[in-house]
């Protein structure tokens, strides 16, 4: 599923601001 | 629900309807001062012939990136919302795959203006009548209709924070690595949420009318992928060249 929602997770990985 | 853990106390309760307020507020797209200012703002009849005249493709692409900002900042209330992040990667994925759109348009209410039917898009207010041209009346009237139906139920910007977590946590969704983590942390929030509806003296039946706005969500985000589809269909290289990356990745 990672891989399917590169973008979905690298928005999760990103820290809040 | 009858079999809800007995060691959630008042004060655990009351910190995470703050935290969910908090995180609200700081990712909800608009401040509802800026929505009230703009309410006599609504498309001129020629602004509205405008959309209406746009190649279908192009309005089409305009709201999948207007549907895709708006769901950066679910992103992002998701992050914020306690527990959200302890759970695995896939289940975050799997719950902001098929709820983030469903909180999109739990929060077009706030952007609703109810009494000439008109939604904030691009700028100004729009009616029903300037997204013609996207071929999905019945979508469209739907998703009115449900922004008109919150809108009548007069929740707090607490309330719709606490409702909107309640439906990014729903514990049903296929593919759930961690169902139970995901059940926990649900009905956690819909006891914040019952615990903020009863502070505020509003009736039971508040409660029971946003449980069954469950279904009518879910009705609307599977609609939305169903003329997706058959817009896709139609116009593959619009959608592939044109449309926001996570847009296709979320409802591809």
């Amino acid at each position: 599923l990672k891989e399917k929602h590169k973008i979905l997770h690298q928005l999760l990985q990103n820290s809040t601001s | 629900s009858g079999d809800m853990s007995p060691t959630v106390s008042m004060d655990e309760l009351e910190h995470l309807a703050q935290n969910i307020s908090k995180s609200h507020m700081e990712t909800c797209q608009y401040l509802q001062e800026e929505l009230q200012q703009s309410t006599w703002q609504t498309f001129l009849q020629d602004e509205v012939e405008c959309y209406q005249s746009k190649p279908k493709e192009v309005m089409w692409q305009l709201c999948a990136v207007k549907i895709t900002e708006a769901i950066q900042y679910v992103v992002e209330f998701a992050k914020r919302i306690d527990g959200f992040m302890e759970l695995c990667q896939n289940d975050q994925i799997v719950l902001l795959k098929a709820g983030s759109l469903e909180v999109v348009f739990i929060r077009m209410c706030r952007a609703f203006d109810t009494q000439n039917n008109t939604v904030y898009f691009d700028g100004k207010y729009a009616g029903p009548e300037v997204f013609k041209v996207l071929g999905c009346d019945d979508l469209i009237t739907s998703a009115y209709d449900f922004a008109k139906s919150m809108c009548s139920l007069h929740l707090s910007e607490d309330e719709l924070a606490l409702f909107s977590a309640f439906i990014l946590l729903s514990s049903d969704r296929s593919w759930l690595q961690e169902k139970s983590k995901v059940e926990k942390l649900q009905q956690k929030t819909q006891l914040a949420l019952q615990h903020m509806l009863q502070k505020h003296q509003r009736g039971e039946e508040i409660l029971t009318k946003l449980i069954c706005k469950v279904s009518t969500l879910r009705g609307l985000c599977s609609r939305h992928t169903e003329t997706l589809s058959a817009f896709r269909a139609v116009y593959p290289d619009i959608v592939r060249a044109h449309f926001p990356p996570l847009y296709k990745e979320l409802f591809g």
